[in-house]
């Protein structure tokens, strides 16, 4: 099903909350996107740099998976 | 683009990014 705008923004909520006393990880999460947006980097390399970022926050990872392409995920050990 | 949802999220985060986070 297709994301929205209230989604992505809902999704940018949940990770600023999450870190809200580590705000920078939230900050580099704003820097992946914006290198994607530029076409610094390309969709694996996004999704290396969020897993790395959001490991240990399985429900994160979950709710980024949902933005990517089929054919793309990001796993979540059990 | 193949990626239009991740195209979506990273023009948001960039809007609220340049809003101030």
């Amino acid at each position: 099903q297709k994301l929205k705008v209230e989604d992505a923004l809902s999704y940018l909520d949940q990770v600023k909350i999450r870190f809200a006393n580590d705000p920078g990880i939230y900050n580099k999460f704003l820097d992946i996107m914006k290198e994607f947006k530029s076409q610094s980097i390309d969709t694996p390399g996004v999704i290396n740099r969020v897993s790395q970022l959001f490991h240990g926050h399985p429900d994160l990872v979950l709710g980024f998976n949902a933005f990517l392409p089929p054919g793309y995920r990001i796993e979540v050990p059990k | 683009l193949p990626a239009p949802q991740l195209v979506m999220l990273a023009n948001v985060a960039a809007v609220t990014a340049s809003e101030g986070g």
